[in-house]
């Protein structure tokens, strides 16, 4: 058990910049289902956080999953996860494996 | 509809 299941990592970052500072591509009806980080930002809370890195796969944010959200939807959702006053961070469950869950 | 070209579809925050 447990051998084939992906890691996945809760990754809290801290609105330390005026900007999150990162890139996803996909969403649901694409070849990546799941948003996926391509660029991570010098200087922006996410590269100040250490954590996150260029190829995770964000599963949920702030305890939302991802699964099943379009491109749009799901960038709607990290958006307002980001710009809200009501949490000074930011939770991403992100796994390192790249599959269709 | 064919899927989406992911190429098109990266959001930068």
């Amino acid at each position: 058990p447990g051998l084939l299941e992906p890691t996945s990592t809760l990754v809290r970052v801290a609105k330390s910049a005026s900007t999150l500072g990162i890139a996803i591509e996909g969403g649901a009806n694409t070849r990546q289902p799941l948003p996926r980080i391509v660029t991570i930002q010098r200087g922006g809370s996410a590269h100040n956080c250490g954590q996150l890195k260029v190829g995770q796969v964000i599963l949920e944010v702030n305890g939302v999953p991802l699964r099943g959200r379009e491109h749009r939807d799901a960038a709607q959702l990290i958006a307002e996860a980001f710009k809200t006053k009501e949490r000074d961070h930011v939770d991403f469950l992100v796994t390192e494996f790249n599959v269709a869950l | 509809s064919p899927p989406k070209e992911y190429e098109d579809e990266v959001t930068f925050f």
